[in-house]
C-alpha cells in the first residue's frame, strides 16, 4: 500500500521532522508509477507532482502523523482539489422539455446509460423520453427500443431516411406532444478525430436546445483520455460526464484526466449492465481507487 | 524530436514519453529507456534519427513471434471470441466472417449473447452483411446451449468454421468466467478439440487494466489469440506490447474501422512504426 511505501522511504527521516529534497524525490518517484499504473495522464502526473514536491518540501511533520501519512495526505488533497465536489444534479431547469444528449466514443456505454439516466429520472417524478439518435450501428435503434419498452419509457425513433438532427427536431415535438418533460438523445459512438460525425453532433445542437451534453467515458480508458475529452469538449461543448464500467477494477486514472483537462464534473458512475447500476459519482472515493 | 539535434537527456524523456503516453505501461518504458541508455553508449548513437531506430528495433525485438495467422487444422474450425464489454467482438466476427467468406469458406456465426439488449439483432445484420450462416436461439437460451446445437449443426452440414460471439464481461464477474468454462465443456462434447481458438478482444484505449483482464481471461480458459479494436483512433495501444511480453499470446489482427472491411492482420512492423508517429 503507498502509505506504507512512502513511510519505509521517510523512516531514514524520523526525528528530523522536516521531509527533504531527497527523500521525497524518491517518494515522487514511487507516486509517479503508482499514478502511471492508474492510467492518469503523463503530463498531468507531471504538473500535479511538481506541486505536490513543492507543497511536501519544508513541511513540518505533524508528531502524531507518520510521515508517510502526511505525504499521502499532500497527493490526495491535491487530487480530491482537481476532482471538485461532490454530486450536484443535472441541470433541467433552464429548458423545458429539459435536454441532454449522450456523447462518447464506440462502445463507452451511451445506450446503457441512455436507459440508466431515463430509471433515474422517472424515480426523481420526470417523464422522459428516449431519442435514438444513432442510425449507423446495426441494431442500435432495437437496443434502445428494448431497453425503453423493459422501464415503460417511450422511445422516439425516427423514418429511415432521417439524418440524427431531424430526428431530434422531431422527437422535441413528440415530447411537447405528449407531455414528456425530458430529452434523453442517444448517439453513435465516434471517434474524437471524425471531422464529418463531430460536426453532425454540432447540426444537433442547431437544431434542438440543449440542456446538458454529457461525455460518457470507459474507467478503462489508457493515456488517451486527455485528448478524446478535451478533443470532444473543444469540437462540440460537454457539461457533465458519465464514467462507466467502474464495477470493473480499472484504476480509473482516466477521471483525473478528464476532470483536470476538461474542468467539467463528472456526475454518474456505471456500475454494472442493469439499468438500475447507476450511481452518483463520488469525488473523493475515486480518489482513493486512483492511489490504489 | 524531429528537431533534436543532439542524443541527449532530453530526447531520453522524450522518448519515455512517447512509450508512457502509448500505454506501453510505466515499468515496462522506464526498462526499456534505461536499456537503450545503455545501447546507444556502447554504440555510440550520436544521431537522434538513429536512436529512433534504436527503440524501433528494440520493441520488435520484444514483439518477435507475436504475429499469427489462424490455420483451419480440422472441420468445422471453431473460434470463441471473449472480453469485456463494448470492445469490438461482434463487429470483429462480422469482420472475420466476411474475410473467411472472400476466402471461399463456408462459416457459420453463432449468438453466444443471449442477454445483451439487441446483441442477437446485431450480429444478425452482420451475417447476413458478410455471407455467413447464422444460428441463434431465444433471448436468455443458456448460452452453452445454444453451441451445443450450433457445433452440431455445423458439423453435421460440414461448415469449415464457426465463429461464436459471447456477451461482454468483465474478468472481475466470477459466474461469468464460470459461464465461459461451461461453454467450453460443453463445446467439447460436440468436437473435442473445440473451441480451436479461443480470441480476447480488447479497445486499444484501454489502459493498463488490460493486462488484469489478459491475465484472468487466459487463467480460466486460455487463450490463444488477441485481436486489438479501434487502432483507427488516436490511441496506439501500446498496451499490446506488455501483453505479449507478459503473456506470450499472439496477436493475429486489428480492427481499423467500423466496417466489414476495416480489419487488417497484424504486423508487428507496421504497429511498432505507428508507436513513433
Ligand atoms: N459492466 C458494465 N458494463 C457496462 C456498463 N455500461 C455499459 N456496459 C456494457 O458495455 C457494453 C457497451 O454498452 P453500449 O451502451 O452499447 O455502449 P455504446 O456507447 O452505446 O456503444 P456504441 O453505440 O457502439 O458507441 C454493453 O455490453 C453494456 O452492457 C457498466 O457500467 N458496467
Ligand atoms: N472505430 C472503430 N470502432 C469499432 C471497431 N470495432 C468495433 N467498433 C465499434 O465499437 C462499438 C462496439 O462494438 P461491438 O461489436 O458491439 O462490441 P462488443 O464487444 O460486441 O460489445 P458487447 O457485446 O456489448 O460487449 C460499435 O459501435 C462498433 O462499431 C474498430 O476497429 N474501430
Ligand atoms: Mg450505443
Ligand atoms: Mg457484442
Amino acid at each position: 500500500r503507498l502509505t506504507e511505501r512512502f513511510d519505509d522511504i521517510f523512516q531514514k527521516i524520523k526525528g528530523q521532522g522536516i521531509i527533504n529534497e531527497k527523500n521525497v524525490d524518491e517518494a515522487i518517484r514511487e507516486i509517479r508509477i503508482a499514478l502511471l499504473e492508474a492510467d492518469v495522464n503523463y503530463k498531468i502526473v507531471k504538473e500535479l507532482l511538481a506541486k505536490v514536491k513543492e507543497k511536501a518540501l519544508g513541511r513540518k511533520v505533524v508528531k502524531s502523523v507518520s510521515p508517510g501519512q502526511a505525504f499521502v495526505k499532500i497527493i490526495h488533497d491535491e487530487m480530491v482539489n482537481i476532482m471538485g465536489e461532490g454530486f450536484s444534479g443535472l441541470e433541467l431547469e433552464k429548458n423545458k422539455p429539459a435536454t441532454i444528449m449522450l456523447v462518447g466514443l464506440q462502445g463507452s456505454g451511451k445506450t446503457t446509460h441512455a436507459g440508466k439516466l431515463a430509471v433515474y429520472l422517472k424515480k426523481k417524478y420526470h417523464r422522459p423520453l428516449l431519442v435514438a439518435g444513432d442510425i449507423y450501428r446495426p441494431a442500435a435503434i432495437e437496443q434502445l427500443k428494448t431497453l425503453g419498452k423493459s422501464i415503460d419509457v417511450p422511445v422516439y425513433a425516427g423514418d429511415t431516411d432521417m439524418s440524427p438532427p431531424e430526428i431530434c427536431r422531431e422527437a422535441l415535438k413528440y415530447a411537447e406532444q405528449n407531455s414528456l418533460d425530458t430529452v434523453i438523445i442517444d448517439t453513435a459512438g465516434r471517434l474524437q478525430i471524425d471531422e464529418p460525425l463531430m460536426e453532425e453532433l454540432n447540426e444537433i445542437k442547431k437544431e434542438v436546445t440543449l440542456n446538458e451534453i454529457l461525455f460518457v467515458a470507459d474507467a478503462m480508458t489508457g493515456q488517451e483520455a486527455v485528448n478524446i475529452a478535451s478533443t470532444f469538449h473543444n469540437k462540440v461543448g460537454m457539461d457533465v460526464v458519465c464514467l462507466t464500467k467502474l464495477d470493473g477494477d480499472a484504476r480509473g486514472g482516466a477521471a483525473l484526466s478528464i476532470k483536470y483537462v476538461t474542468g467539467k464534473p463528472i456526475k454518474f458512475a456505471g456500475t454494472g449492465e442493469k439499468l438500475s447500476d447507476l450511481e452518483e459519482f463520488h469525488p473523493e472515493r475515486m480518489v482513493s481507487r486512483i492511489l490504489g | 524530436f524531429k528537431g533534436k539535434k543532439t542524443v541527449d537527456d532530453e530526447l531520453f524523456d522524450e522518448m519515455e514519453a512517447i512509450l508512457i503516453q502509448s500505454d506501453l505501461g510505466v515499468t515496462p518504458a522506464l526498462d526499456i529507456v534505461e536499456d537503450m541508455r545503455k545501447q546507444a553508449r556502447e554504440r555510440k548513437v550520436r544521431e537522434p534519427g538513429q536512436l529512433l531506430e534504436l527503440f524501433k528495433e528494440e520493441i520488435l525485438h520484444l514483439l518477435e513471434g507475436s504475429e499469427k495467422t489462424y490455420a483451419f487444422s480440422s472441420s468445422p474450425f471453431v473460434f470463441f471470441v471473449i472480453g469485456v464489454n463494448g470492445v469490438g467482438k461482434t463487429t470483429t466476427i462480422g469482420k472475420l466472417g466476411w474475410q473467411y467468406v472472400q476466402e471461399g469458406k463456408r462459416v457459420m456465426i453463432v449468438a453466444g449473447d443471449t442477454f445483451r439488449a439487441a446483441a442477437v439483432e446485431q450480429l444478425q445484420i452482420w451475417a447476413e452483411r458478410a455471407g455467413c450462416t447464422f444460428f441463434s436461439k431465444p433471448m436468455n437460451t443458456d448460452p452453452s446451449a445454444v453451441i451445443y446445437e450450433a457445433l452440431q449443426k455445423a458439423d453435421k452440414e460440414g461448415f469449415d468454421c464457426v465463429l461464436v460471439d459471447t456477451a461482454g464481461r468483465l474478468h472481475t464477474r466470477g459466474n461469468l468466467l464460470d459461464e465461459l468454462k461451461k461453454m467450453n465443456r460443453v463445446a467439447k462434447k460436440v468436437i473435442p478439440d473445440a473451441p480451436h481458438e479461443v480470441v480476447i478482444v480488447l479497445d486499444a484505449s484501454t489502459g493498463q487494466n488490460a493486462l488484469a483482464q489478459v491475465k484472468t481471461f487466459h487463467e480460466h480458459l486460455p487463450l490463444t489469440g488477441m485481436v486489438i479494436t479501434k487502432l483507427d483512433g488516436t490511441s496506439k495501444g501500446g498496451i499490446a506490447v506488455s501483453l505479449y511480453h507478459d503473456y506470450n499470446i499472439p496477436i493475429s489482427h486489428i480492427g481499423i474501422g467500423e466496417e466489414v472491411e476495416d480489419l487488417r492482420e497484424f504486423s508487428a512492423k507496421d504497429f511498432v512504426e505507428a508507436l513513433f508517429l
